[in-house]
């Protein structure tokens, strides 16, 4: 049974929008609507946390991002706040 | 690195560990912990002192799904280890680790102490670096607990906060290159080797020709990189072979190799279970004997059976009167023993049993000071003045055999 794979692109939007969260510090109240149509604080935020890990800066979720998000690591956001 | 100004404004930190994991034995968290805090006293000005009670600056605790509300929520097994605040009042500095996680000391599970290390940077000030290589990277990665995960960025890092640490050692002090000419210089063995008279001091050693005005000067681990530092007497026996002693070991060396199954115990000698080390070692060239000096006495030894004399060990101011104690090195040269103690040489003529010359140690080498004097410059003169007369020559050997013969006799006879 091939995972669908409308599935797992919400899974993994999920855990990015999680992790770009909560160490990102992604803002996302009072942009809802910026948020909807472009997807820009999303994709500066995946572009910062990608710069950061020394991975190719694309602004997309790509499987080396993904695989980055997926390591254990320390709960104190990488940005100051 | 990053990091947040001022950090602690104060260098003494306390601690408390308000509760345990049941992964590890108590006293095995506690080590992690005090280890994880010392990595940073070790190259920042910093003292952490553990308290059992009140508030301490940095409140260390198990916790499972805190932080909820906050966007660092601890998140069950994996995906977030640990977490702290930056230094500060009431909850700053404090330093949570997931109970969710299975806390090791060693690999099998997350290493406590790294974890720890890296959560006391951020109580400490800093925040995470981006170089993969530096502890304080965001993301888990085991390293050998036994080295220091500390790397220069760490280091920087704390230190832009902090400044250095006192305690950090300085720079390896460069180990002291001895001088030649220096007039304090002192040998800890010399021998000879071949056509050459080789002087042993600390790491290194100079090395005289018969022929040729040149003094090198080389590592003894360039020759033999085997052999120890600082060895303690050496002498060259009849069979090519070099006998290098150093505490109750010695080695053997042909020419340029360390012969197999060395170093053998001094014991295998014939030295009795209380001598610890050899001072000095000298072989007669005539008699075929080999004599070693510990402190003031010496032993004897027969190269031809291979065996220590009985009635060994003697005092050394019985046969060689008026020489130094203690004997640092000894060698023969012609006719002549050399003994050296501290800085001062004893030319001894084995024939008449009385000093001949006292020398400064270092006189083999070319100093401009000790030249005229130099047994080594007058070996030179005497070469030069071969050319002159055969019958000079002849006369000099005829009074060397004379000499030799008499000395042989003698020391049959002794």
């Amino acid at each position: 049974f091939p995972a669908d794979p409308k599935t797992e692109h919400e899974e993994s939007r999920h855990l990015a929008q999680a992790y770009l969260d909560q160490f990102y510090t992604l803002e996302t109240e009072g942009s809802h609507l910026i948020q909807n149509k472009s997807n820009v604080p999303l994709d500066g935020k995946l572009r910062e946390m990608q710069a950061f890990f020394g991975l190719t800066v694309t602004g997309r979720l790509d499987s080396n991002t993904l695989e980055i998000m997926k390591q254990p690591r320390c709960g104190t956001p990488d940005v100051g706040q | 690195y990053g990091y947040t100004l001022p950090g602690w404004r104060k260098h003494r930190i306390t601690y408390r560990i308000l509760n345990y994991t049941p992964d590890m034995e108590n006293s095995d968290v506690e080590e992690a912990i005090q280890k994880a805090l010392e990595l940073w006293s070790k190259v920042a000005p910093l003292t952490f002192t553990r308290i059992s009670k009140g508030n301490a600056d940095i409140m260390v605790a198990f916790r499972t799904r805190v932080h909820g509300k906050c966007p660092r929520q601890f998140d069950g097994p994996l995906g977030v280890l640990g977490h702290a605040f930056p230094p500060g009042p009431g909850i700053g500095g404090d330093t949570h680790f997931d109970e969710d996680e299975n806390w090791t000391k060693d690999s099998s599970g997350f290493n406590l102490f790294l974890v720890a290390a890296h959560e006391f940077g951020h109580s400490l000030g800093l925040s995470h670096s981006n170089d993969p290589s530096a502890l304080m990277f965001p993301n888990y990665a085991f390293i050998d607990p036994s080295k220091s995960p500390l790397s220069q960025d760490d280091i920087k890092g704390i230190q832009a906060i902090y400044g250095s640490s006192s305690k950090v050692p300085a720079k390896p002090k460069r180990p002291t290159i001895p001088q030649a000419c220096d007039p304090n210089l002192t040998f800890d063995a010399v021998t000879t080797f071949r056509r050459e008279v080789v002087f042993f001091k600390d790491r290194h050693l100079w090395r005289i020709y018969y022929e040729v005005s040149e003094v090198e000067f080389e590592l003894i681990s360039s020759f033999w990189p085997s052999l120890p530092d600082d060895i303690q007497a050496a002498y060259e026996n009849n069979r090519d072979e070099t006998l290098i002693f150093k505490d109750a070991n010695f080695w053997k060396i042909n020419s340029y190799a360390i012969l197999p199954g060395y170093p053998k115990s001094i014991y295998d000698l014939g030295f009795p279970r209380h001598t610890k080390k050899i001072d000095a070692a000298l072989f007669n060239r005539i008699t075929r004997k080999t004599y070693f000096f510990v402190e003031d006495k010496y032993w004897r030894y027969d190269e031809i059976n291979q065996s220590m004399e009985k009635g060994y060990p003697r005092r050394i101011a019985r046969l060689f009167p008026g020489i130094g104690l203690p004997v640092d090195a000894a060698f023969q040269y012609k006719r002549f023993f050399y003994f050296f103690s501290g800085t001062k040489q004893f030319e001894f003529n084995p024939v008449t049993r009385n000093i001949t010359r006292v020398l400064k140690a270092n006189s083999w080498f070319q100093c401009q000071k000790t030249l005229n004097s130099s047994p080594y410059n007058s070996f030179s003169q005497e070469k030069n003045s071969n050319s002159k007369s055969v019958q000079v020559i002849s006369r000099k050997s005829f009074i060397l055999l004379i000499y030799n013969i008499t000395y042989l006799l003698t020391e049959i006879y002794r």
